[in-house]
This record gives C-alpha cells, sequence and structure tokens, in this order.
C-alpha cells in the first residue's frame, strides 16, 4: 500500500515538464527516504537524479519498498489536468499494475482521480560515487537558462572554465564566436540572486548544449542552481526543491582523444 | 577531435 500526499502539488508537474523530455520512461522507487527517480536518456549521456523526501510530504505511507514504471509523457498527460493549486495524491496497491493520481482542489470542491497503467521497465541503475568537485557555481537559475539558451543559438557544445576570474560559457559556431562570463556577485538584494563559484582548482569542460538545455526545464523548480565540474567527472546541474530535495542532471563531457 | 564520453565511462552500474 502506498499513499504520498503532496499539498504543493505544482512541484510534481514541474518536475514532469523537468523530465519528460529528457527520459521516456522511468522508475519511479518509493521507500522510506521518499519518492526517488533515476533515469538515462535514451544516449546514455545524460542522467537524472530526483528526490523529494518523505517528509515534505503532509501524509507518506509506503509499507515496503515499490518500484513503479511510468510513460513519463502519459503521466505528465495525466498531470496537466491537476491545477496548479491542487494537492496531488500518489495511491498503489502491492502488485497493481496501475497508479492512481487523485486531485484536490485547495477548497475540496473538486475532486478527480486518474489511473495510470504501469509498465515493466528494465533500467540500468548507476552507481554514483561522492565526489570532491574541482569548482562549485552557484548561480540565478534564470541566468544560467538564458546563457545556455543564447549561447545554443550560436553554437552546438559550450566550454565551461572556472578561473579564478570567474565561470566562462564559451562557443563557437560557424556565424562566429561567444563568450559570457559571469563573476562572484554576492553583494544583491536576495540570496537566491547571487552567483558565488567556489574552486579549488581551476577547471574546464565541455558539453553538448542541447542536453544543458534540456535540464533548464527545471528552472520554474528552483531560483538558484548549482552547476559542480571536476575535470574527470560528468557535470551535477542541482536545482533545489524547496523543503523537499532536489532534481540534478548529470551530463558526461565531450573528452579529446 | 573530440568524442562524447558515456556516463558508463565514469559511473558503475549497480
Amino acid at each position: 500500500m502506498l499513499e504520498l500526499r503532496l499539498v504543493q502539488g505544482s512541484l510534481l508537474k514541474k518536475v514532469l515538464e523537468a523530465t519528460k523530455d529528457l527520459v521516456t520512461d522511468a522508475n519511479f522507487d518509493c521507500s522510506a527516504t521518499g519518492f526517488s527517480l533515476q533515469a538515462m536518456d535514451s544516449s546514455h549521456v545524460a542522467l537524472v537524479a530526483l528526490l523529494l523526501r518523505s517528509e515534505g510530504f503532509e501524509h507518506y505511507r509506503c509499507d515496503r519498498n515499490i518500484s513503479m514504471g511510468m510513460n513519463l509523457n502519459n503521466m505528465s498527460k495525466m498531470l496537466k489536468c491537476a491545477g496548479n493549486d491542487d494537492i496531488i495524491t500518489i495511491k498503489g496497491d502491492d502488485g497493481s499494475d496501475t497508479v492512481t493520481f487523485m486531485f484536490e482542489s485547495p477548497n475540496q470542491d473538486k475532486i478527480s482521480d486518474f489511473e495510470m497503467k504501469l509498465m515493466d521497465i528494465d533500467s540500468e541503475h548507476l552507481g554514483i560515487p561522492e565526489a570532491e568537485y574541482h569548482a562549485i557555481v552557484k548561480m540565478p537559475s534564470s541566468e544560467f537558462q538564458r546563457i545556455c539558451k543564447d549561447l545554443s543559438s550560436i553554437g552546438d557544445t559550450v566550454v565551461i572554465s572556472v578561473t579564478k576570474e570567474g565561470v566562462k560559457f564559451s562557443t563557437r559556431g560557424d556565424i562566429g564566436t561567444a563568450n559570457i562570463v559571469c563573476r562572484q556577485n554576492k553583494t544583491v538584494d536576495k540570496p537566491e540572486e547571487a552567483t558565488i563559484i567556489e574552486m579549488n582548482e581551476p577547471v574546464s569542460l565541455t558539453f553538448a548544449l542541447r542536453y544543458l538545455n534540456s535540464f533548464t526545464k527545471a528552472t520554474p523548480l528552483s531560483e538558484s542552481v548549482t552547476v559542480s565540474l571536476s575535470s574527470e567527472l560528468p557535470v551535477v546541474v542541482e536545482y533545489k526543491i524547496a523543503d523537499m530535495g532536489y532534481i540534478r542532471f548529470y551530463l558526461a563531457p565531450k573528452i579529446e582523444d | 577531435q573530440i568524442f562524447q564520453s558515456l556516463l558508463v565511462d565514469f559511473f558503475n552500474n549497480k
């Protein structure tokens, strides 16, 4: 028996919008810790890891660990039927091949339930080691989104370099080149508007902009984004989900042969 | 020449 009641149902709607273009089918895992997902894109270059901690739900019942395979496009279709202010409850039974999403309007005058078919997904689960990163950049998520979008009109790949000068995003394409440098800036009115660069060593890595642009679909989930870089590791682009957990995207770098 | 690496080059299958 599984019953998860999420008062801020819009969070789940936003999570689906952030993931459904990157991953087609995924297993949602439910345990005492929370509601989580780990899935790779079809080319095995990018990975999304989601955690919504059990404490963030108003009611969280998960009698035993359960994995539910869902088509994210179909799940998104169902969640789009929930209002932004609706409370969403996810219900499942052991051995059932369906999951139910119940939507309640804030004043309880409309209650809907949508039952979706589950699927068997033979997914690969990757072990992601804890890592020390050479550089961690925290910046407004809207700024990161803007940079990725702007650069992708010039080139296909971006070189992200962190030095003591700041973080530089560079691209080149048929029409020319572009460089955007963001310097540390802590003197802002609100902490989420700050750009904070923690650097242990300079690092420079190349990534496909197509994937970074896809990650920025998570921008509505958080005012700030953290980009963690190490020369031997995939980049981690993390959006914290207030009081609940996170959505993290990993992207393997392009490497010179 | 620049190649796209794969996640399994860095992370292990569990």
